[in-house]
């Protein structure tokens, strides 16, 4: 009987092959069609971009320039495809957003430029690019990114959007801040909010989404950081312009209240306050202002230094200020005045105290990865076995 | 160590003019 050895296998470069017809295909499957949620792209995280880069590879090893120009620009349009379309849903944008830096990070990190080759394995050195330089592409990938990024932050504002008055102030379980119920009912909120409300709970739950969709998804550590600081910015913001421009907080001793309270917050852990300490300025100024206001710290000293952080809204609140005993003063009108004189020629913004719109600039520090391009297994329920491993 | 390898700059378009290169024409088209 002839005894059957089974032949072996060559070696796979983590080199992808496909037809040049087959190119539409290609990023309809994975891309245009993918759903994030597939038990098969979560077995690796960014498999849709080291697929990608394996299909790249292959067409640079061919030295067909034709090939990789024509696939960078089908899948850069397919990602903007799927993003127009389903832009709203945020598991989708942070699907894409980790998988088009992954992209990016490949790109860089198979350059065969010598900065980003550090950590790379004497294998990995193996795979990079041959015949092409591909930084002009890496750039436009990285704007890509960016503005993959300002989408994912506009998703979840308006997820958070709704939720941040009714949780932080009305519904909350920080004593003494908001001045909404009586003494008496604080402690009887529930974690279970009435229809159409929301509490801490609920917007720590998000957030806690939020978080564990973009680990999921492989996002970058410094990127999910980016994410966090501008989620703490948006709340903090939405939260400050609805509280002070309440009559009942406009006045001295609430602002030293929150003043301290944030002060209390920050001390409270020293590793985050060096950290948080940028985000929170602009969220500390305002009380910081109407407290100067009141102790006759000249207006021009305050502005030269903070300009940056408050707008013209900031007048409606100093009008507003009310002391409530004899022992607090009236914001005084020369302060006021001095201060509207001096942001008058400012662009006029539609925000009040803060501007709930600002983004942040994205950076997206470069992260190699360990993984080793010949060991990927591509499962069947991707639909790409037109592919052929090379 | 080896010289490194000479790669060739592939000059890449804009993502707006990218966007112009639609390839899926067929299917936007009403």
């Amino acid at each position: 009987h002839p005894v059957n050895i089974p032949r072996r296998e060559k070696d796979f470069q983590g080199m992808l092959e496909y037809k040049k017809e087959d190119e539409l295909k290609l990023v309809k499957n994975l891309i245009l069609e993918l759903k994030p949620r597939g038990v098969a792209v979560n077995l690796i995280p960014g498999l849709p971009a080291y697929i990608l880069f394996m299909c790249l590879r292959h067409a640079d090893y061919i030295n067909d320039d034709q090939k990789v120009r024509s696939l960078l620009t089908s899948a850069i349009n397919s990602i903007k495809k799927i993003l127009k379309k389903r832009g709203d849903d945020f598991e989708t944008v942070s699907f894409w957003l980790s998988n088009t830096c992954r992209f990016l990070h490949c790109l860089k990190q198979y350059s065969g430029d010598e900065q980003f080759m550090k950590h790379n394995t004497p294998k990995q050195n193996d795979h990079c690019l041959s015949n092409f330089d591909l930084a002009e592409y890496r750039q436009v990938l990285s704007d890509l990114a960016i503005q993959i990024y300002q989408q994912l932050i506009k998703c979840m504002e308006n997820i958070l959007q709704p939720m941040i008055v009714s949780g932080m102030l009305e519904h909350e379980t920080i004593q003494g801040v908001s001045g909404v119920k009586p003494t008496g009912l604080r402690k009887r909120t529930s974690s279970i909010a009435d229809e159409g409300t929301y509490t801490l709970d609920s917007i720590i739950r998000q957030l806690n989404s939020f978080h564990s969709i973009m680990c999921q998804h492989g996002t970058d550590p410094e990127l999910i950081k980016q994410v966090v600081k501008q989620q703490f910015y948006v709340i903090g913001a939405v939260t400050l312009n609805n509280l002070l421009l309440r009559k009942d907080m406009c006045s001295w001793s609430k602002g030293m209240q929150i003043r301290y309270s944030v002060t209390l917050e920050t001390r409270a852990d020293l590793r985050i306050t060096a950290r948080v300490c940028g985000a929170l300025k602009p969220v500390l100024w305002p009380p910081e202002l109407i407290v100067a206001g009141l102790v006759f710290i000249p207006a021009e000293v305050i502005i030269a230094k903070n300009h940056f952080f408050f707008s013209v809204q900031i007048v409606k609140v100093l009008n507003l200020y009310t002391p409530v005993n004899a022992f607090e003063e009236r914001v005084s009108v020369l302060f006021i005045r001095t201060i509207q004189t001096r942001l008058r020629d400012r662009k006029e913004s539609p925000q009040l105290l803060m501007d709930t719109k600002l983004i942040y600039p994205v950076t997206f520090p470069f992260n190699p990865s360990s993984l080793a391009l010949e060991t990927i297994q591509i499962p069947g329920s991707l639909n790409v076995g037109f592919l052929t491993r090379v | 160590r080896p010289p490194s390898r000479i790669r060739v700059l592939l000059k890449a378009p804009t993502l707006a003019e990218m966007e112009e290169m639609n390839i899926f024409e067929d299917e936007d088209s009403p």
